[in-house]
């Protein structure tokens, strides 16, 4: 799910 | 994780580091924005809500910590700090951030993925570290004389997000479907605010000159 993947950046 | 992301956050990393190691060994934080910083741990505070919720590696939550930890204690040392706080030239810092927070807050309550709290925290934390650092550019220009490890931090504070443009490229070429328009949009106008100065501070380096901003 992009979303969860997306918000492991600093 | 990919080469330019994992150098971005290290980077980002040098950029703090190199910050508390000038305020914590010479005492002193001359020449350094309290606003920005504020700004700083205003971004961690509210970007990081989750650090205990959304689990993502060990890399990550270790990251988070060190960012939070540093900002806010960079904040400390210039506020209250007894030997520090007197470098502090408060006359020249008077950047209102509050005219930099409401706006962002305001865009990112209209301009943003899904209306949740931690959504508009999380792009309120994009849009404000977009521009945290106008105060310290607006320092730099009236105070004529940038010692080296300020220019060193400002120019590594910069590096590390246009080394997440080129993290965000690389995503976007190799994942499907990773597109972000809020975070890329903030991110490029962020880096384009140093652009000047990373025009100076090159042009600074090259001929071995003190950087001088002009006025």
């Amino acid at each position: 799910e992009t979303e969860s993947s997306f918000k492991d950046e600093l | 994780m990919n080469i330019f992301r994992l150098s971005g956050d290290m980077t980002h990393l040098m950029s703090v580091i190199v910050l508390l190691l000038k305020i914590h060994t010479i005492k002193s934080c001359a020449g350094i924005s309290l606003k920005t910083q504020e700004l700083y741990a205003l971004v961690f505070a509210t970007r990081y809500l989750d650090i205990f919720t959304d689990f993502v590696s060990v890399y990550n939550t270790i990251m988070k910590l060190i960012f939070l930890a540093t900002s806010f204690s960079i904040v400390w040392y210039m506020r209250h700090h007894k030997i520090v706080r007197r470098s502090y030239d408060k006359e020249q810092d008077t950047f209102r951030h509050l005219f930099l927070i409401l706006p962002c807050l305001i865009l990112a309550l209209v301009v943003n993925e899904k209306f949740t709290f931690k959504e508009v925290m999380w792009t309120f934390s994009l849009y404000v570290e977009a521009v945290a650092i106008l105060p310290q550019l607006v320092l730099l220009q009236r105070t004529k004389n940038i010692d080296n490890l300020t220019g060193q931090y400002v120019f590594l504070l910069g590096a590390y997000r246009a080394l997440y443009i080129l993290n965000w490229i690389y995503r976007y070429l190799t994942e499907k479907h990773f597109v972000h328009w809020i975070t890329w949009i903030s991110g490029l106008v962020q880096t384009l605010l140093y652009a000047d100065f990373f025009y100076y501070y090159i042009n600074s380096w090259k001929n071995n000159v003190r950087l001088q901003l002009p006025a």
